[in-house]
């Protein structure tokens, strides 16, 4: 039996660029391009190439130790494996959801994980509230609780159509696809063009697509 | 009044945290 020389290993939980692209919106040159953010991100304050919490909100916030209910909840979506760290692989497939050809569909059923915040398969007016709560502290905007009611009673009432006090994945695609403006945020037009925020990459690229 | 009329979910929408442009950021 002979030796078999070692494939080069660059991080723990790299993965090729070829398979991310087959399944993802990218292009493996784009999946390369990602690989040199990713790079970035994950040695911004431990040099272990995966993403930890505190380099998450470093990249977001500017500042480590911000935190925030909803970069919490993308984090831990984004942390397929529920090992406390975001992988390369974790990564791309995550960010192939924002892409802006990435299907609609997948928008809505990743926005909907992320505001079911408890896992319970639906989002309940308890965790509406909280969430509207949490972007009144981050914006340091003061409402009124009986405002704070109002917005979240009439929002819960024109997305639970069944009216049975929890919105499931259902009334959720319907409420989103006639306020298409809600998963706004779930579209980043910087993906169509990663190979050009990260120019010296090209250069340096082997595949051609 | 204004807010009343606001839907809750365009709100949360706005978060700096579902923000993740600023990953772009150099």
């Amino acid at each position: 039996m002979g030796c078999y020389p070692s494939k080069q290993v660059k991080t723990p939980g790299y993965e090729e660029p070829t398979v991310l692209a087959a399944e993802t919106p990218f292009t493996v040159s784009e999946v390369e391009a990602l690989y040199e953010l990713f790079k970035k991100l994950s040695s911004s304050i431990i040099d272990d190439g995966l993403i930890h919490k505190e380099e998450f909100q470093l990249a977001l916030f500017k500042n480590r130790n911000k935190r925030n209910l909803f970069a919490d909840r993308i984090f831990d979506l984004f942390d397929v494996k529920r090992n406390g760290v975001i992988e390369f692989g974790e990564f791309v497939r995550s960010l192939g959801i924002f892409h802006p050809n990435a299907p609609v569909e997948d928008k809505i059923a990743f926005a909907f994980r992320l505001y079911d915040l408890r896992h319970t398969g639906f989002i309940e007016r308890e965790e509406l509230k909280e969430m509207v709560l949490a972007l009144l502290h981050e914006s340091d905007l003061i409402l009124s609780d009986d405002v704070i009611e109002q917005i979240v009673d009439k929002t819960f009432s024109d997305a639970d159509t069944k009216g049975d006090g929890k919105i499931d994945q259902e009334e959720w695609k319907a409420f989103v696809l006639k306020h298409p403006s809600l998963i706004k945020n779930m579209t980043l037009p910087y993906l169509k063009d990663i190979t050009i925020v990260f120019p010296s990459f090209v250069l340096s690229s082997e595949v051609e697509d | 009044t204004a807010p009343v009329t606001m839907n809750a979910f365009e709100l949360i929408s706005t978060s700096q945290g579902l923000n993740l442009s600023s990953l772009f950021e150099k």
